[in-house]
C-alpha cells in the first residue's frame, strides 16, 4: 500500500470538464492541477473527448502540460479526421505533477453541441533503475546494483562491497563490525593485497565479561610508517589499539606485534589509510581466556580444594576445615564454603577461618562432679572425668569416667558410644562399722 | 530393742524412724526415694493412715535431733495381700513408702541393700536388729529415744513353729508362723526386737556388705525365753517390690 496520509495528494481520480456530459459553455478558462507522491508519474487517459474541432485545436482545447512543457494540446471528437484527438493511449507525465487547461472560445456552432471531455488519472510509479544517467557527469544513480521500489528506489552493492554513506556508491568492505565469538580471524581489506586508499575501517572485539582478548598478528604485516628524526612513525595509516581505561596504541610498520594480550574483554581495532601510500595490510587471528583470580591463601586449620596453581574465571574452591574445626565468616559459624572467581579477576567471597570446635559444658553429674583433665576447656579434643561421690555413689562398674570432646561437638566416652554417667547409691556399706573387741 | 545396745552414729544408716498417730514404727531406706516398712505399721484397724499422717525421721541415733526434720511421704504401698483385720494375721506385713523428694546419701543416710535372689537364711545366720522401740533396764519397760541395736540369730523355721504352737494352746489367739516369715531370737531370751521397733530392719552383713533379711514383724511378748521375734521375708517379696517402685 502506499504511505499516503489522508490530506495528501490523490492517487487517483477523474477530472472532466464543466457541465460534462451536458455542453460546455463558451468562453472557458480552466485549470487543474494534478499531483501524485514523490517517486511516482501520473498516468492520464482520456475516456471521451468531443471538444469542436479546430486546426491547431485553435478555438477549444483541452491542453496537458508538465512543468510548462506541452505534452498535448487535444480537440475533437474520436471520429473525427484530425490528429488532435488523444485516443486511448495514456499519457505520462515525466513526475508526481500534471496540469490540464481547459480552453473555449465565444462561439460553438449550433447544429452540434460538444460535452467536453472525460479522463481518469492514477499515480504509476517510476522506474527509477531506468532512468537514463544523469548528464551532469555525476555518474549512475547506483554505483552497482539498483533495485526499483515503489516510490522510490535502493542502492545495493556485491558480495564483499558495502554501500557508502551516500547511498549510492559501493566500496570495498572493511569486514569490519562486532565479533563476540571467542575466536576469529580479522584481515584488513585486500590483504595481503594493498589496501584501497582512504579507509577507515573499525573491528570491536567485544567478548563476555571474564575473558581476556589475545590478539595474533600473522607475520606478514605492512602499514605504511613515516620515518622521522624519532623513527618511525604512523602518520598517515595505522592500525589502532583501544581497550577500557588504556592509552589507545598506534601500529605500523613493516614489523608483526605477534601475539599481544590484551587484558581486556574489549578491544576496538581502527585502521586508516589516507589517500595516498601504499600498506599491505594485516591479518590476525583471536582468542579468548578466562581472566584468572589470585591463588588463595592458606587457611589454618582448613583445606582448600582443590590446589591448582592458577585458577581462572568461574572456578569454584571449597574450603573444609580439619576434623574438629568449624568454618567462620564474618563472625558466624557457616555450614559451606564456596567461592567462586568473578570476572573481575576477583574472588566473590574471601576466604573463611577455621575455629576449634566447642562441645559446651559438660553436663553436670547428680551426686558426682566432673573435672577437666586436659586440653582448653570445652574444646575439641579436651577431656574431662566424671566422678560420683564417694563413697555413697559409685559409677557403674567403675571409678571414673572419661569423655572426649569429639568432632560431633558431644562429650564423647568413645568415638561411637554416647553414654550418660550414672552415680548409682551404695548400699548396705555404712562408714562406721558396729565394732565389739570383747569376747 | 531388747537386751540390745545403743548404735554409735553412721553404723545403721538406713534406720528410719515413723511417727504415726503418736505411734513409733521402724522403716528402712532401700533407694533414694523409697522406704520399705511393715504393713501393719501403716494400717491401723484396717484402715490405711492417710500419708499426711505419717512422718519420716532418718540420718541420725537421736530422735532429740531429728524432731524438726521429718518429711511427709508421697504415697504409701500396702502388699496387697496383707489383710490383718483383727491384728492376728502378719502375712504379707510388708509396705513400700514413696518420698516427696529424693534423698542424697551420706553417712548419716544410706540405702540397704535387698536380697540377691539366691540369698539364704541360714539358722544361725546372724542379723542386726534395730530401731527406736521399747527397751529395757533391769527388767523395766522404757521407751528410749536413742536408736538401738542388737544382733540375733536366724532360727530354724521349725523350731519356731512348736514355739509359737506351744503358745498358741494357752493362747488359741495367737497369730500364725507363714512361709513368708522367718524367726530369730536366742532360746534362753533377753535379746530381742519390741514394741516400736516393727518396720526396722534384720540386716544381714556379708563381707562389709549389708542387705535387708527381713522386716520386724510380730512376736510373742519381748525377749522371753523360749520365745523369737518373727520377721516378714524380703526375698519372698523381691518382685513386688520392684514392681511397684517401677510402677510409681
Amino acid at each position: 500500500s502506499l504511505p499516503l496520509p489522508d490530506s495528501g495528494p490523490l492517487i487517483h481520480g477523474e477530472v472532466k470538464s464543466p457541465q460534462y456530459p451536458q455542453p460546455y459553455p463558451p468562453n472557458l478558462l480552466k485549470q487543474w492541477d494534478l499531483n501524485v507522491p514523490e517517486g511516482f508519474q501520473i498516468r492520464l487517459t482520456f475516456t471521451h473527448l468531443d471538444i469542436e474541432p479546430s486546426a491547431g485545436c485553435y478555438y477549444d482545447s483541452v491542453t496537458v502540460l508538465y512543468d510548462k512543457k506541452l505534452l498535448g494540446k487535444f480537440c475533437g471528437t474520436e471520429n473525427s479526421a484530425n490528429d488532435h484527438h488523444p485516443g486511448y493511449e495514456p499519457i505520462l507525465s515525466p513526475g508526481n505533477r500534471l496540469t490540464l487547461v481547459f480552453q473555449t472560445d465565444d462561439y460553438n456552432p449550433e447544429r452540434r453541441q460538444n460535452v467536453g471531455f472525460s479522463a481518469q488519472y492514477q499515480a504509476t510509479d517510476i522506474d527509477e533503475c531506468s532512468a537514463p544517467e544523469p548528464e551532469d557527469g555525476s555518474g549512475p544513480l547506483c554505483s552497482q546494483i539498483c533495485l526499483n521500489t515503489l516510490g522510490s528506489y535502493l542502492c545495493a552493492c556485491h558480495h564483499g562491497y558495502e554501500l557508502h554513506s551516500d547511498q549510492r556508491t559501493c566500496m570495498l568492505s572493511c569486514g569490519g563490525g562486532i565479533f563476540d565469538e571467542p575466536t576469529g580471524h580479522l584481515f584488513s581489506p585486500g590483504y595481503p593485497n594493498p589496501a584501497p586508499h582512504a579507509l577507515s575501517c573499525q573491528y570491536v572485539i567485544s567478548v563476555e565479561a571474564g575473558f581476556t582478548v589475545y590478539l595474533n598478528f600473522s607475520d606478514k604485516f605492512h602499514i605504511e610508517s613515516v620515518n622521522t628524526e624519532e623513527g618511525p612513525n604512523c602518520y598517515y595509516h595505522w592500525l589502532e589499539l583501544t581497550v577500557p581505561h588504556e592509552k589507545p596504541v598506534k601500529l605500523c610498520g613493516g614489523t608483526s606485534p605477534g601475539l599481544i594480550n590484551t587484558n581486556s574483554n574489549n578491544v576496538t581495532l581502527d585502521y586508516h589509510t589516507d589517500d595516498q601510500g601504499l600498506s599491505n595490510g594485516w591479518s590476525l587471528d583471536y582468542s579468548t581466556n578466562r581472566v584468572k583470580c589470585p591463588v588463595p591463601g592458606v587457611v589454618v586449620k582448613g583445606r582448600v580444594t582443590p590446589s591448582l596453581t592458577e585458577y581462572f574465571y568461574r572456578d569454584y574452591i571449597y574450603v573444609r576445615c580439619d576434623q574438629g574445626y568449624k568454618l567462620m565468616a564474618d563472625g558466624r559459624e557457616i555450614e559451606s564454603f564456596s567461592t567462586m572467581c568473578q570476572s573481575n579477576a576477583q574472588w566473590h567471597l574471601p576466604l573463611p577461618e577455621c575455629h576449634i570446635i566447642d562441645c559446651g559444658e559438660p553436663d553436670p553429674l547428680l551426686n558426682g562432679g566432673v573435672r577437666f583433665l586436659s586440653g582448653a576447656e570445652n574444646q575439641y579434643l579436651s577431656t574431662v572425668e566424671y566422678h560420683c561421690n564417694e563413697p555413697f555413689y559409685s559409677l557403674l562398674g567403675s571409678t571414673n569416667v572419661t569423655f572426649t570432646c569429639e568432632a560431633d561437638r558431644k562429650w564423647r566416652l568413645t568415638r561411637d558410644e554416647s553414654f550418660s554417667p550414672v552415680c548409682l547409691p551404695v548400699c548396705g556399706r555404712p562408714t562406721q562399722y558396729i565394732e565389739g573387741y570383747q569376747r | 530393742i531388747i537386751g540390745g545396745s545403743e548404735a554409735p552414729e553412721h553404723t545403721i544408716p538406713w534406720q528410719v524412724l515413723l511417727n504415726i498417730n503418736s505411734n513409733r514404727g521402724g522403716g528402712m531406706v532401700i533407694a533414694d526415694r523409697w522406704i520399705l516398712t511393715a504393713a501393719h505399721v501403716v494400717v491401723h484397724q484396717g484402715q490405711q493412715s492417710p500419708a499426711q499422717s505419717i512422718r519420716i525421721f532418718m540420718g541420725d541415733t537421736d530422735i532429740h535431733r531429728m524432731e524438726t526434720s521429718f518429711v511427709h511421704p508421697a504415697s504409701v504401698h500396702v502388699h496387697p495381700e496383707y489383710n490383718d483385720q483383727d491384728g492376728l494375721n502378719f502375712n504379707n506385713d510388708i509396705a513400700l513408702i514413696k518420698l516427696q523428694e529424693p534423698i542424697t546419701f551420706n553417712a548419716a543416710v544410706m540405702p540397704l541393700c535387698l536380697p540377691a535372689k539366691n540369698a539364704t537364711y541360714t539358722t544361725g545366720l546372724v542379723g542386726l536388729v534395730s530401731g527406736f522401740g521399747t527397751t529395757n533396764d533391769g527388767g523395766r519397760q522404757m521407751i528410749t529415744n536413742k536408736l538401738k541395736y542388737v544382733m540375733l540369730p536366724v532360727v530354724d523355721q521349725e523350731k519356731c513353729r512348736e514355739s509359737i504352737t506351744l503358745w498358741k494352746k494357752i493362747r488359741p489367739n495367737t497369730p500364725d508362723l507363714t512361709d513368708n516369715m522367718f524367726c530369730a531370737g536366742t532360746p534362753e531370751g533377753t535379746q530381742d526386737s519390741c514394741q516400736g521397733d516393727s518396720g526396722g530392719p534384720f540386716s544381714v552383713d556379708i563381707n562389709g556388705r549389708s542387705w535387708a533379711a527381713g522386716i520386724v514383724s510380730w512376736g510373742i511378748k519381748c525377749g522371753q525365753r523360749g520365745k523369737y521375734g518373727v520377721y516378714t521375708k524380703v526375698i519372698n517379696y523381691l518382685d513386688w517390690i520392684k514392681q511397684v517402685m517401677q510402677e510409681n
